[in-house]
């Protein structure tokens, strides 16, 4: 699964994610991606979400959607949320991926509770990072 | 106007697991990533909008073998791919997702036709398919989206009822 959430200039936040699925799926099995809500939000109140691990955890966590909720009505901020349900609730669970986000400032985070990530940033603040996390 | 902008792209979770992935293996990722970054940040860094710059950072990935997502999609037990992909956009809400599709490049851009062009949020498999060739897609052969890591990796799993996330050793999950 590939993704990316970006912040404009304006404002104005997105998310995009694309996966082929599982090896050896049938029954037209779907992942997270195409779930909005589950892998895959934006809200320019909060944050914009793209997630990669075992989908059906992702779904039933709801959990892009879920890193939202818990800015906008716990007034966490964009880390706190997204550490809280990547560490904390999708984890307790069982659920295996992470995900990336950015809020409309333009803060990004990329929290994952397993191997094999890969992932990049830049802002113009001046960060950037192109890591594989193993 | 605001001024901070900025990007965060995934390759997914990763096809070789630790002790797998060799320096010329490294570089290729990592070279990819950085193209796909590259690119859509200069979106941004240009006055372009957060949801041009996430199309496009995804079709770089998505063209890229290296990643499961079009052109690198994995494999089904019907030998064939099957690929999804959603978009939302964060100022008015709107959104676009595609599922269970198959010969399209670009899965991403379908689904911002979709939250472009249609009524609607949520296209799925034939019909999915046809609002894809009204809307001017092409469909690749079956030969676009052959790899032969991705057939190994099939065949490793052909005829059992096991399926296999790409960072998962775990082949009895019922979750990958």
């Amino acid at each position: 699964t590939v993704g990316a959430v970006a912040c404009d200039k304006y404002g104005n936040i997105a998310a995009a994610t694309s996966t082929g699925g599982m090896t050896n799926k049938k029954w037209g099995r779907v992942g997270d991606s195409p779930m909005i809500g589950a892998g895959n939000y934006a809200n320019n109140k909060t944050c914009a979400v793209s997630c990669t691990g075992s989908g059906e955890f992702f779904i039933r966590g709801v959990v892009a959607y879920d890193v939202s909720c818990l800015m906008e009505y716990k007034g966490m901020s964009l880390e706190a949320a997204c550490n809280e349900v990547i560490n904390k609730r999708i984890l307790s669970i069982g659920g295996d991926g992470g995900l990336i986000a950015v809020d409309a400032k333009g803060n990004i985070s990329m929290p994952f509770n397993t191997e094999g990530m890969y992932r990049a940033c830049k802002s113009s603040i001046g960060i950037e990072e192109v890591l594989i996390y193993e | 106007m605001k001024n901070t902008f900025s990007i965060a792209i995934h390759g997914g979770a990763g096809t070789l697991l630790k002790g797998q992935m060799t320096q010329e293996k490294e570089l290729a990722y990592k070279n990819a990533l950085q193209s796909a970054l590259t690119e859509g940040y200069d979106v941004l860094k240009n006055g372009g909008s957060s949801i041009d710059a996430v199309e496009k950072a995804v079709i770089i990935l998505e063209n890229c073998p290296l990643f499961n997502a079009g052109k690198g999609s994995v494999f089904t037990a019907e030998g064939t791919h099957e690929m999804d992909a959603a978009i939302m956009e964060g100022n008015k809400l709107q959104a676009g997702a595609v599922s269970l599709i198959t010969g399209i490049a670009n899965p991403i851009s379908l689904a911002r036709n979709i939250m472009d062009k249609s009524e609607h949020v949520f296209l799925a498999g034939d019909g999915a398919l046809e609002f894809a060739k009204i809307n001017g897609f092409s469909l690749e052969p079956a030969s676009y989206f052959y790899d032969e890591l991705r057939y190994n990796q099939w065949q490793d799993l052909k005829g059992s009822d096991n399926f296999q996330l790409d960072h998962s050793v775990k082949k009895d999950s019922k979750f990958g």
